[in-house]
């Protein structure tokens, strides 16, 4: 997808999403940046419901998905 | 669609719901009708009846929060997230929480239309999870639909009576007479016939019912609400086409022409089509085409086109001609037209004809799936 100039609040605003929506756990560990897998395994899965090209990583049109304005309910079985 | 799985639904097709409190953004009496609203969607197809008590614990309690509200999914100011509601269950289970930190609307396009979101968080309280069909209420995303024009999508009735089954008191009188439940078309049917195909700066925007998916060369093609992109334009257009002079997008449907540039309606707009010098015979375009070498827009009624040309906006001399005096083999009907990579592209129901227009060469017939991937 489109290059993405990542700002740390980005960052933070992304994980935050994928903690939410996609059960990401909260780890120490690795930011977005260097792309941990449990995090390019939840946005992978985020841009698999929403029919995004699956990168695993953090590109535009995932940004733009994550800022649209929804429903606070999990999506998929993370809801269960 | 999705749900939180069989045990996840209620026990009992009569079930209660009581307003806790209100938002300052409408009259109560506007929130009392959303949520009524909201609620029949469900009750129509399905044998769910919800009453409404003011005292008590209801199935759905319904309440208006902000930030930290009392359960531990915290909301976030405007925007981002609107609402959340819990799976049908004892307790919080079935309750629907509302972000007041939103602008709710009763109709309007500016703010959040209540009804809709209520409608979908209703969907969560009955044990419905989200959709992954762009089209579905129980699709994430906030999508604008007036309320009046609102119809439960299929998607939604095959997960609800998933759950509980259909409606068992349907009208004999109306039943059937309801408009088709609508659905999303679908990329992979190699049957699709598109109503439209256009280029945007560098994408490629193919058009159905109320839907488009915009292709960029090696993504994969986003599925949405044309109205998602512009609020203002019609619903299954007839044509469209970008004009590299203007730089606007055109969308046709009958005899009006809207105009696009970037997000926004061109003043004026929309028009009727004989601004274009199209004679008022003409009730409707099929297919509209910009050729980037000669600079003139092709329109495609029946079996018959005209060119116009975009530099000195009018109608050239000697048109209608007939189709296939220059698309050699195009015999039905044309349905969408498009320009890529120097090579005109004519679609004519499921199939797509593939020409060098200056030559008028015929190359290929391919498919929707040529620009349009499954």
């Amino acid at each position: 997808g489109p290059v993405l100039h990542l700002t740390a609040r980005d960052e933070i605003f992304a994980e935050n999403y994928l903690k939410k929506f996609y059960d990401l756990k909260d780890e120490s560990g690795p930011s977005l940046r260097r792309g941990f897998s449990q995090i390019n395994k939840k946005l992978s899965d985020m841009q698999k419901f929403f029919g995004l090209q699956i990168t695993g990583t953090l590109d535009a049109d995932t940004m733009e998905m994550m800022k649209k304005p929804r429903c606070g309910v999990p999506d998929e079985k993370v809801s269960r | 669609f999705a749900t939180f799985g069989p045990n996840f639904k209620w026990q009992t097709n009569s079930l209660t719901y009581r307003i806790e409190n209100y938002t300052p953004d409408m009259s109560q009496s506007e929130v009392d009708d959303s949520i009524e609203r909201a609620l029949d969607v469900w009750a129509k197809v399905t044998p769910l009846r919800f009453t409404r008590i003011y005292s008590g614990t209801a199935d759905i309690m319904i309440s208006f929060g902000r930030l930290s509200h009392g359960d531990f999914y915290p909301f976030d100011g405007p925007d981002g997230t609107l609402a959340h509601a819990f799976a049908p269950g004892p307790g919080i289970g079935g309750d629907a929480h509302f972000d007041d930190d939103e602008t709710f609307t009763f109709r309007s396009y500016s703010g959040y239309v209540l009804f809709l979101v209520a409608a979908h968080e209703f969907g969560h309280s009955l044990g419905l999870t989200h959709s992954n069909d762009p089209g579905a209420l129980m699709y994430p995303i906030y999508s604008y639909t007036k309320p009046s024009d609102f119809r439960l999508p299929q998607d939604d009735i095959n997960g609800i009576q998933s759950l509980y089954g259909p409606n068992p008191d349907t009208d004999p009188d109306t039943d059937g007479k309801d408009p088709e439940p609508p659905t999303t078309p679908n990329a992979c049917d190699s049957n699709m016939v598109l109503d439209a195909v256009a280029t945007l700066r560098g994408e490629m925007l193919f058009f159905k019912d109320r839907f488009m998916w915009r292709v960029y060369p090696q993504t994969t093609p986003q599925q949405t609400y044309i109205t998602n992109l512009w609020p203002n334009a019609p619903e299954r257009i007839d044509a469209a086409y970008e004009s590299q002079e203007s730089g606007n997008v055109f969308l046709f449907k009958g005899r009006q022409v809207w105009a696009f540039r970037g997000y926004d309606l061109v003043q004026g707009y929309p028009k009727a089509i004989t601004k274009f010098g199209l004679p008022s015979t003409v009730k409707k375009i099929d297919a509209a085409l910009y050729d980037v070498e000669s600079r003139k827009t092709l329109f495609f009624v029946g079996s018959s086109y005209y060119s116009y040309d975009e530099f000195s906006k009018k109608m050239d001399d000697g048109f209608p001609k007939s189709v296939d005096e220059t698309f050699s083999g195009l015999t039905g009907r044309v349905t969408a037209a498009v320009q890529s990579n120097g090579f005109t592209y004519i679609y004519s129901g499921p199939y797509m004809f593939e020409y060098r227009l200056s030559s008028g060469t015929f190359f290929r017939l391919l498919g929707n799936n040529y620009f349009l991937p499954c």
